[in-house]
């Protein structure tokens, strides 16, 4: 563990607790897209099966229980609980994920390290990780006007990313023999998605305005 | 050298 990664993982965290307790307290998930928690919640599942297989530490095993949890929590919340069901843009947040998963499935089946069960699931779940935020970003560019917190989602998302960047240089310098192709180019495809939303979250934060997209 | 060393990410 080092500090990148640490940085990283309490991101990662801040930014689920954060969409948690906006949809938990004020009884509201307008502005959020329930693909993009959906596609998490896929992610999440897939990638930690090993949760039964290997155990790496009691921080590591707790921490995926954590978003597994939290993450379907939000997708329940959204579909289930009859007052935040109705507050989703349902007429809005028309991206077809679908189309997102089946590639990214296939892409697995061709690019992975081994072919195994768990293998070809992990590595899927780090492709669809890498899209998983588009339906968000579409939302928020059609709904354009941003409550404060799912801006914070979103940034504290892409913070999570970039931390894990320093954290796999640091890594790669400090660690002998760190090379992940597939880690690596998953997560910085994922990385620069965030790219345009972080320009123009800047921006309204060095002009000190309500952030807005341009449509 | 463990080659699944990104395993313990999350």
């Amino acid at each position: 563990m080092n500090i990148f990664r640490l940085a990283g993982d309490m991101t990662h965290l801040a930014s689920v607790l954060v969409l948690l307790l906006k949809i938990h307290t004020i009884k509201s998930c307008a502005g959020v897209s329930l693909k993009t928690q959906e596609l998490y919640a896929i992610v999440f599942a897939t990638r930690y099966l090993d949760i039964f297989t290997s155990f790496y530490s009691i921080y590591n095993t707790l921490m995926k229980l954590i978003f597994l949890g939290s993450s379907f929590s939000i997708v329940w919340y959204m579909r289930y609980h009859k007052t935040v069901r109705r507050t989703y843009d349902r007429e809005q947040d028309t991206f077809r994920h679908w189309f997102l998963v089946l590639p990214c499935l296939l892409l697995a089946l061709l690019i992975h390290e081994k072919f195994t069960f768990l293998e070809v699931l992990w590595t899927f779940s780090l492709y669809l990780e890498a899209v998983a935020i588009l339906p968000q970003l579409v939302l928020l560019q059609r709904t354009r006007n941003i409550d404060n917190l799912t801006g914070q989602y979103v940034f504290l998302l892409g913070g999570y990313r970039g931390f894990y960047i320093l954290n796999w240089i640091y890594r790669y310098l400090t660690e002998p023999h760190f090379v992940h192709w597939i880690t690596w180019i998953a997560g910085l495809v994922q990385t620069l998605l965030y790219a345009d939303f972080f320009y123009y979250y800047f921006q309204s934060w060095k002009n000190n305005k309500k952030l807005q997209l341009p449509a | 050298p463990n080659d699944h060393s990104t395993k313990d990410e999350l």
